[in-house]
């Protein structure tokens, strides 16, 4: 990983009093190569290795530590900084319900989590509600249900009419049965598709979410930054779901969301099962993208 | 580059900066990089509006030509559609089914996805849609008993394609590998020459993990072409061309959207094209 090849970059400077312009630059390639081979954004890593850079030159080499190893401390912490601390909190509303709204691409995972957390609050002792607002895609609204029953969580669902309105009814359904979350499962979408944006921000305005948390594959490419922006600039979120981190990417597309929205990510999905649920650790996924 | 005025190191900094942007890879990016500058030696380029097009002749030498699907002109031909989770599997199918059946072609579709909540609805719904029938068992059933059920049904039934859809699963999940090379020898028995494409459903915002998924579902299933979605985004899918360096496997097919038409040839040109707009 990134950490033979820094310990190789500066195997010569054993002993050597500083950290120079020189040998800091030749350290900051391999770990460019590194980061964008992990999936990290362009633009992220340019400004995470200038960050790097001031940091690593005239650093006294420790005694503890080879001079590679004094850089690869030096990026993992810059890295965990940047992704932010444990944060997995879902916002509870004072009064009743909390709504949580799940957005995000086509096939990301929304509906699989949007059960997933239900799961999980009901473990906590809440009575979560579901709403099937993706109208659209063949059988989602069927997928959504399975998945509540499953679970023995409930599914409001109006058939195939206005998601703004599912919405709203759900809503409405939630405060009469006295159901303390709601969790909106809504339609993959483009961020660069207005109508389906504007149907996102008109739910927003109708329900008022106390969460929306963007549900980000976590195989996801330099694109990531492009999403989240988007997301983030039309909605407002709240937090990340990263999902399919029980595959083998490197995962570079946390940092990426993390760097442009500020939006901590609060969920890692690691798996197709209800259980399969975890809270986010910035640091764990700090060296998985280091590799 | 549209506003440079002379070739020099920021120029190729800048075309190396897109290419990367686009998910084709640091290592590719550069080996395409070095070949530019190449050229611009042998071929003595001085203008930098050159750059791009000669950028392009050699992604499009890197992706070869156009690859269209293998259909058998006088018996059945077994498609089976395998890939990662959520890449666009089953609306492919559709799209396909309906595509197929415009050229008059008598398709049957295999609901192999017996796994994940309401995959087989899912897949009804596209087959009723494309004007298709539709095998299935029930969830929970063995996918291998219901590939072996299609194929049986496909043959009785004289039908011209078969299109087999597995569930989505994750390259490293070795039992899941397992299971989609057993679908595969059971498909294989059935027809022998079948089947006759293992295509690859990839999700054009994937990154560089999209190589490994290349890599393991060849080695478990044999691919033989793949099928690049969602470049209705803002994702280029570049990844396809790290993917020549260590797999040459054809893109044959794009998905361009969530309709039964989003569905189109792998074009080349169009591809390299589309990476510089
Ligand atoms: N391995 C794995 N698979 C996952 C995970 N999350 C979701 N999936 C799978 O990914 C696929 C897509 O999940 P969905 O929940 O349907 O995704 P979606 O975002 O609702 O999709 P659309 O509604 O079409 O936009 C399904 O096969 C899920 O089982 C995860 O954390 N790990
Ligand atoms: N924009 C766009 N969306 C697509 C495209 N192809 C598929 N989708 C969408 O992607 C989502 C997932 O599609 P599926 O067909 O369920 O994907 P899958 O691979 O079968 O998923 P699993 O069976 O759960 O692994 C759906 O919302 C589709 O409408 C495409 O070319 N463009
Ligand atoms: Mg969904
Ligand atoms: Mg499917």
């Amino acid at each position: 990983g990134l950490s033979e090849k820094l310990q190789a970059t500066f195997k010569r400077l054993r002993g050597k009093g500083k950290l120079t312009e020189a040998d800091v630059n030749e350290a900051m390639r391999e770990v460019r190569v590194a980061l964008l081979e992990a999936d990290v954004n362009f633009k992220v890593v340019k400004d995470l290795i200038s960050r790097i850079k001031e940091r690593a030159v005239g650093q006294q080499v420790l005694e503890s530590l080879t001079p590679g190893q004094q850089v690869v401390k030096i990026v993992h912490e810059e890295m965990i900084n940047l992704m932010g601390g444990l944060e997995s909190k879902i916002q509870i509303a004072s009064k009743p319900p909390t709504v949580i709204m799940l957005v995000g691409l086509q096939g990301a995972g929304k509906t699989t989590h949007g059960a997933k957390l239900a799961n999980l609050l009901k473990k906590q002792g809440k009575r979560p509600l579901l709403a099937a607002c993706d109208i659209y895609r063949p059988a989602a609204i069927k997928q959504l249900e399975v998945l509540g029953e499953q679970i023995k969580v409930p599914v409001f669902s109006l058939g195939q009419i206005s998601p703004v309105k599912i919405a709203a009814d759900s809503l409405e359904h939630a405060r009469k049965n006295g159901n303390d979350i709601l969790i909106i499962d809504t339609a993959g979408r483009l961020h660069i598709n207005e109508e389906l944006m504007e149907e996102l921000v008109s739910i927003r305005e109708k329900v008022q979410p106390n969460e929306i948390l963007l549900v980000v594959d976590a195989m996801t490419g330099q694109d990531a930054v492009n999403v989240a922006e988007a997301f983030h600039n039309q909605l407002g979120l709240d937090g990340v779901i990263l999902s399919k981190l029980d595959g083998d990417t490197r995962g570079g597309a946390a940092l990426s969301v993390k760097a442009v929205t500020g939006c901590p990510i609060k969920f890692s999905g690691v798996g197709e099962k209800i259980d399969a649920l975890e809270v986010f650790h910035p640091d764990r996924m700090a060296s998985r993208i280091l590799g | 580059f549209t506003g440079a005025h002379r070739i020099d190191e920021d120029l190729y900094e800048e075309l190396e900066e897109v290419l990367i942007q686009s998910d084709i890879g640091v290592t590719t990016s550069f080996e395409l990089v070095t070949l530019l500058r190449k050229s611009v030696k042998e071929r003595k380029i001085s203008d930098p509006l050159m750059l791009q097009e000669v950028l392009k002749e050699h992604i499009n030498a890197l992706l070869g030509e156009e690859s269209p699907l293998y259909i058998s002109p006088d018996s059945l031909s077994v498609y089976l559609v395998v890939g990662v989770n959520g890449v666009g599997k089953t609306t492919t199918i559709g799209k396909l089914a309906k595509n197929l059946q415009l050229q008059g072609k008598n398709v049957l579709l295999a609901a192999g996805d017996t796994f994940r909540a309401a995959a087989i609805e899912q897949l009804e719904i596209w087959g009723d849609r494309a004007g298709v029938e539709v095998i299935k068992q029930t969830e929970g059933a063995d996918p291998a008993a219901v590939a072996y059920d299609a194929l049986r049904a496909a043959k009785s039934r004289k039908v011209d394609i078969l299109i087999v859809d597995t569930a989505g699963r994750l390259h490293n999940k070795v039992n899941l590998m397992k299971e989609l090379s057993k679908i595969k020898k059971v498909i294989q028995r059935e027809v022998p020459e079948a089947p006759h494409e293992v295509l690859l459903v990839l999700d054009a915002t994937t990154g560089q993990n999209a190589i490994q998924q290349v890599k393991l579902f060849q080695e478990a299933a044999d691919v033989t072409g793949i099928i690049l979605t969602k470049l209705d985004g803002t994702a280029k899918g570049g990844v396809i061309l790290g993917i020549q360096g260590e797999a040459r496997v054809p893109v044959k097919l794009i998905g361009i959207g969530e309709g039964i038409n989003d569905l189109k040839p792998f074009n080349p040109a169009e591809f390299a094209n589309a990476l510089f707009a």
